[in-house]
């Protein structure tokens, strides 16, 4: 059978499929100072299966840590109109499960062309391997 | 504010695959 860290390398979502290619990614992430974007992947990730009477608080917790901040790295990678989308829907009483979804892909794509490529030729996953 | 950042973290951790 393929070892797990060879399907790893196949895709995103192959590594992010795996709870110790989570870890080691997340540890590369944290060398680099972008942690929260693996972080909030998976908050939004959770949100959309999260109960309604939960729903309205964590969209507040989540749009409180990653979004408001525009220094931050998710909210910079993420696009004005989606934040502005975002920052709509979490003063409704009843927030849609798909609110974060446009920003998810936004901060995807950023792992797709940007971390993951850079953690497959990093010393961590090397040494690991 | 405290309880706010456990609800994100069970969120996070909701979403993470489980033990193969």
């Amino acid at each position: 059978p393929t070892p797990p860290y060879l399907k790893w390398a196949e895709s995103l979502h192959s590594l992010l499929d795996d709870q110790e290619g989570i870890q080691l990614f997340r540890n590369f992430l944290c060398q680099e100072g972008c942690a929260d974007l693996l972080d909030f992947w998976f908050a939004c990730s959770g949100f959309r299966k999260t109960s309604q009477e939960k729903r309205a608080k964590l969209a507040k917790a989540i749009y409180r840590k990653y979004i408001v901040d525009g220094s931050g790295i998710v909210s910079r990678q993420i696009k004005g109109a989606t934040k502005s989308f975002i920052r709509d829907c979490v003063g409704k009483p009843h927030p849609d499960p798909a609110m974060f979804e446009q920003a998810q892909t936004e901060i995807q794509g950023v792992m797709e062309e940007n971390t993951y490529p850079l953690f497959l030729k990093s010393d961590l996953y090397l040494e690991y391997t | 504010i405290d309880s706010e950042d456990d609800l994100l973290q069970e969120c996070i951790s909701s979403a993470m695959p489980k033990k193969k």
